[in-house]
């Protein structure tokens, strides 16, 4: 039996807001340490893995190692009507595996909305485990989430794909669209600070930029993301999810061959 | 632009 409680105004639920735009279902594993979310989006280009520990949930009990598949869309969109301070309680037991229940508390404990939610079958994908691949990467790149957000939104003004670039002591993002270009350089300050930027090789990836706008908005829940780059290879960003947890999410985004 | 790959191509064989 799977029990999990959570305040409406959670991190765990604004990451899944912040989400929806990519997936709209997604497997999600559960054990006595806590949640896996995995999930890809339907044209199989970018991948989310969102790792949540069981004491960051206001609640957590987990007696037997569950998978599900979950329509996270209907999910979210029942819970946004609930009161922000309203207590989320989700539950799924061994007995009827075919659905989940969604309960949500007023603040008052005066008022209780449940619903059903159906599982949905879902053909799991499973990727190498990330820690040992990025080991091989040819440079990687970690910023303040502000950072990354800003050089998004400059990119997001040009419609297109984004080239990027390492380059001496930092990263080139290039963007080509029908108005014309836009390069951002990014390069290590000379003094130590959040930023740090180390390229083992040469490495330049070609994205499709409407990904990283959806990447950006899950950086605004975090203070610092990583993007790890490596030639042929599909482009990781990592943040923590918030501060002094250890949540995390981590996106991979296939890169484009040009020719 | 270039030829969109997809996740699963770079990991299909793990």
């Amino acid at each position: 039996m799977l029990e999990l409680k959570l305040v409406k105004e959670s991190l765990f639920l604004n990451v899944l807001e912040a989400i929806l735009d990519l997936v709209a279902v997604a497997s999600v594993s559960c054990s006595s340490t806590g949640l896996k979310l995995q999930a890809m989006d339907a044209k199989g280009v970018a991948f989310i893995s969102l790792l949540i520990p069981a004491k960051e949930f206001q609640f957590y009990h987990c007696d037997k190692d569950l998978s599900m598949g979950i329509a996270i869309g209907d999910m979210v969109e029942a819970i946004r009507s609930a009161d922000k301070d309203g207590t989320i309680t989700i539950k799924a037991s061994d007995e009827n595996f075919r659905n989940i229940t969604v309960s949500i508390e007023s603040p008052e404990c005066n008022e209780t909305t449940s619903f059903s939610l159906l599982l949905v079958t879902l053909k799991r994908f499973c990727i190498p485990e990330l820690q040992g691949l990025l080991k091989k990467y040819d440079a990687c790149v970690q910023m303040p989430s502000v950072d990354f957000m800003r050089i998004c939104k400059y990119l997001s003004n040009v419609d297109g794909d984004v080239d990027i670039s390492t380059i001496d002591k930092g990263i080139r993002f290039f963007a080509l669209g029908k108005c014309g270009c836009l390069n951002v350089k990014y390069m290590q300050p000379e003094k130590a600070t959040d930023i740090d930027i180390s390229v083992q090789a040469p490495v330049s990836l070609t994205l499709d930029l409407k990904y990283m706008n959806s990447f950006a908005k899950v950086s605004a829940l975090s203070n610092q993301v990583k993007l790890c780059l490596s030639k042929g290879q599909p482009l990781v960003v990592q943040c923590k999810i918030g501060q002094k947890t250890k949540s995390r999410i981590i996106y991979l985004l296939a890169p484009k061959i040009k020719g | 632009s270039g030829v969109q790959r997809s996740i699963k191509e770079f990991y299909r064989s793990t």
